[in-house]
């Protein structure tokens, strides 16, 4: 992985969390 | 009546949530408007309704408590929105 992918989130949760969000976001901008 | 009072109740609560959200999730803005665009999507009825504000109410209590689990719980509430999108009630429609 990227280290620009690795955030310093403490909680793991919140980790998965932000990474489904920021994945379903470029999805959406990707697909206009 | 009542639908009127749930509605701008459920309004209030969004805008709250929004804002603390906005606070929380400063290195990733994008997040937060997606949040508003999937509500602006969903679909009236069910912004309107008494799932969506216990729903929203759980999310706000939980995010105020739990500052760590920002996006966990908007990420909670896209899914939810996300379900009831407008979009998605019409393609349902025999």
């Amino acid at each position: 992985e990227p280290s620009s992918m690795i955030d310093d989130d403490d909680d793991p949760e919140n980790r998965i969390a932000k990474k489904m969000l920021l994945a379903q976001i470029k999805a959406n901008y990707s697909s206009g | 009546k009542a639908a009127h009072i749930l509605k701008v109740e459920n309004e209030k609560l969004f805008e709250e949530f929004v804002a603390h959200c906005t606070l929380h999730t400063q290195d990733h803005p994008e997040v937060v408007t997606f949040l508003q665009t999937k509500y602006s999507k969903a679909s009236p009825d069910f912004l309107m309704s008494v799932e969506f504000r216990n729903a929203l109410g759980r999310c706000l209590t939980r995010a105020q408590a739990n500052t760590a689990k920002t996006f966990v719980y908007i990420n909670e509430l896209c899914t939810l929105l996300k379900q009831h999108s407008a979009k998605r009630r019409v393609l349902m429609q025999p």
